[in-house]
């Protein structure tokens, strides 16, 4: 079927006829299924599966639109790249973050960079709060709902300044995959990523650690730390905000 | 503690490419049984129509607390998984309506069944390994054994 799926290219790229891209988005349907199964993984729970596909299968036909077959490149790479990108663009236009959380959220970015600026350090929660004038439960309610664990929160770009787009996630989670020896060969972005974590506080530090580098579950680290797992999810917050802020410098 | 580390990212490798090829594969399982289920006149246009909810899991339940850090890319190895399940599909998915396509539609889903469960179980087992490596970790890192700062 390999062959079939050729012929298909080469009939789209012909005629742009719509019953053979149907047929195109009929095979390759099956990539929006790996995608959004993947994306679903940290998100609120207001957040609808169904949804996820539907936007995925819209990037899923964009991406068959815009391929150019036959320049060397990898259809499903491209694909999975476009369907990703589709459901993170799509969920933004929703506002699949409640209004209210994302101007609180805004107001703790905002705290963090001036104490940072000042401090030259990072805050603590009690700092943080005290320059929001909140409660400290009220900043750590905040930090809970922010819920960063799902890469549509993450997916934050970074301007690093090499020129790609390089978001926030896949430079943490690059440092999930990679076998100790092979990260001899980092990119100035890792090691960037890495100086910029040792400036954390060492709770933030193990909790992004457990997360990104051994790929444990808010529980686990959660047991690991002896508190519980939305604690661990406010830490993994503020944890990443303090990265972002650095990292923006 | 590094070997143990090692040995889970290799685990986790393999994993990460056969969880890519089984979704994949229930993906087109699950278009090929809703293709049977319209036998008498089976339409691409009317799949494409229901393709959201065939591609969809049912019964999703996503808990924020349960969230690991996961890569959404198509894993090294995926070319040889899908040359596995290629030779199994012989022709073309989406039948043309006669008898003789339906049986063999048939027999592609029942062939490809049995191969989604194998490697279901393939990853089972990957993750009961993936996951003992893990709670031996967690134990270190508990008792002070494994610490994050050598990972920086
Ligand atoms: N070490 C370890 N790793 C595990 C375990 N369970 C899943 N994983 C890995 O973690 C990823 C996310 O799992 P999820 O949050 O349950 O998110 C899953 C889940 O919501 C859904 N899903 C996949 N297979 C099934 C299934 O057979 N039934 C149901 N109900 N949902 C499924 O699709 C999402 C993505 O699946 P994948 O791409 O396969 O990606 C999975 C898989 O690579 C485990 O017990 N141990
Ligand atoms: N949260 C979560 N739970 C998981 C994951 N992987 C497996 N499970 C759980 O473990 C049960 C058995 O999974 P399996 O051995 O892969 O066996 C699976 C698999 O062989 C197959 N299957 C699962 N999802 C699909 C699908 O979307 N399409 C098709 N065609 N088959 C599927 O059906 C069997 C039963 O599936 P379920 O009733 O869903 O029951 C699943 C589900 O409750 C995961 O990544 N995340």
């Amino acid at each position: 079927t390999e062959r079939e799926v050729a012929q298909l290219w080469g009939e789209y790229a012909d005629g742009r006829d719509v019953a053979v891209r149907e047929r195109l988005i009929i095979h390759y349907a099956p990539l929006v299924k790996y995608v959004a199964g993947r994306v679903a993984v940290g998100m609120p729970a207001h957040v609808e599966h169904s949804d996820l596909v539907s936007y995925g299968i819209f990037g899923l036909m964009d991406a068959i639109e815009k391929f150019e077959p036959g320049r060397g490149f990898k259809f499903e790479t491209y694909a999975v790249a476009r369907i990703r990108g589709a459901i993170i663009d799509e969920l933004r236009s929703v506002d699949w973050v409640p209004r209210s959380v994302r101007t609180r959220s805004r107001k703790v970015e905002a705290a963090m960079q001036e104490l940072e600026s000042a401090l030259k350090r990072s805050p603590t929660e009690e700092e943080l709060a005290e320059e929001l004038g909140w409660s400290l439960e009220e900043l750590q309610d905040t930090l809970a709902r922010m819920s960063m664990t799902s890469i549509a929160a993450l997916d934050e770009v970074l301007d690093v300044g090499d020129g790609d787009r390089i978001t926030l996630v896949d430079t943490l989670q690059d440092l999930t995959v990679s076998l100790p020896e092979e990260t001899l060969d980092d990119s100035e972005t890792k090691r960037l990523l890495r100086a910029t974590l040792t400036r954390l506080t060492e709770r933030e530090q193990t909790v992004l650690g457990l997360y990104y580098f051994e790929g444990m579950t808010l529980a686990q680290i959660g047991d690991v730390l002896g508190v519980t797992e939305s604690r661990i999810c406010q830490i993994h917050t503020k944890a990443v905000l303090s990265l972002r802020t650095k990292l923006g410098e | 503690t590094d070997d143990l580390r090692r040995i889970r990212s290799e685990c986790e490798a393999a994993e990460e490419g056969i969880s890519y090829a089984r979704r994949l594969l229930q993906g087109r399982l699950d278009i090929l049984r809703a293709a049977l289920d319209q036998s008498e006149h089976p339409d691409a246009g009317q799949l494409l129509a229901a393709l959201p909810a065939i591609m969809a899991d049912q019964g999703h339940v996503s808990d924020p607390a349960q969230a690991r850090s996961l890569r959404v890319r198509v894993p090294a190895d995926a070319e040889r998984y899908a040359a596995v399940i290629d030779a199994v599909i012989t022709e073309d998915e989406v039948p043309e309506g006669t008898d003789s396509d339906l049986s063999d539609l048939e027999r592609v889903v029942g062939v490809l069944t049995q191969v989604e469960h194998e490697l279901s179980a393939r990853r089972r087992a990957l993750f009961a390994r993936i996951d003992g490596l893990r709670a031996e970790l967690l134990a270190r890192y508990k008792d002070g054994r494994a610490d994050v700062r050598d990972l920086l």
